[in-house]
């Protein structure tokens, strides 16, 4: 909008997860997005059949966090040939946990009334960035000493927005916090806290260069192996 | 306004990562 407001949690546009060639003619576009505090599966049904479909469900497999659908699949059926639907799935994180490999990937079952369909999807990690990840100033210093140095993580993020505000507001719609700021030798530093779903922490520090769209990324957790999903959030929420 | 020595321990910080 170039008003600089920011509102709600970064949405990535939808992409097609089951094309109708591997549906039986069913095509499946979706997206994860956080809102008020819950996580959706925004859903857009086609049914490019000759018949109509009807008996929707849908199931995940055990995943990395417990993602698992709050409520049945609500759509209204019967689904004509060439006509499409909007369903958004709320979800949950109390399934059941089985670290996936990448660590995001999730495996969706789908079944109309022609048969039961099977696709994976990766989310982006910030639909688990929870509402209450800003850490106390005094544990964030506490915790930043205390996690090893081995653990901490850097990355570039190319094209950040110009400025410390405009980034700080950014993130913080996705729910990454910043706890202080700091402005040494003309480089903005900004430390950074989130919380996932599961509980896991993620404290972080992003570096601004003056006159440089790149910034540099160091991110410290318990659970290291989170890091490069972390990365990959800032870098779509701040693009 | 109460200083807690919080402001300081960040600024140490951001310094120390700077100039390590």
């Amino acid at each position: 909008s170039g008003t600089g407001i920011v509102t709600g949690s970064y949405v990535a546009p939808k992409t097609v997860w089951l094309h109708a060639m591997k549906g039986k003619g069913l095509e499946i576009s979706g997206t994860f997005a956080r809102r008020s505090g819950a996580t959706f599966m925004d859903l857009h049904f086609t049914n490019r059949a000759l018949q109509v479909m009807s008996d929707f469900a849908i199931q995940f497999n055990r995943n990395s966090f417990g993602l698992a659908p709050a409520a049945p699949l609500q759509i209204p059926t019967p689904l004509a040939p060439n006509q499409s639907t909007e369903v958004s799935l709320p979800l949950n994180t109390i399934g059941s946990v089985m670290k996936m490999e990448p660590l995001n990937n999730l495996q969706v079952a789908v079944k109309n009334n022609i048969d039961v369909f099977y696709f994976s999807v990766v989310y982006p990690l910030h639909i688990l960035f929870v509402e209450d990840g800003k850490m106390e100033r005094q544990m964030f210093l506490a915790t930043w000493k205390d996690i090893p140095n081995e653990n901490e993580a850097q990355f570039q993020i190319r094209d950040c927005p110009p400025s410390a505000d405009a980034v700080s507001n950014k993130l913080q719609a996705s729910n990454i916090f910043t706890v202080a700021r700091r402005t040494v030798e003309g480089q903005d530093m900004l430390y950074q806290s989130l919380k996932l779903t599961n509980g896991i922490w993620v404290l972080a520090e992003l570096r601004m260069q003056p006159g440089s769209p790149s910034c540099t990324l160091s991110l410290r957790c318990r659970a290291p192996e989170v890091s490069q999903f972390i990365f990959q959030a800032y870098e779509m929420v701040l693009k | 306004e109460l200083d807690d020595g919080l402001d300081e321990a960040f600024s140490r910080l951001a310094e120390s990562r700077t100039n390590p």
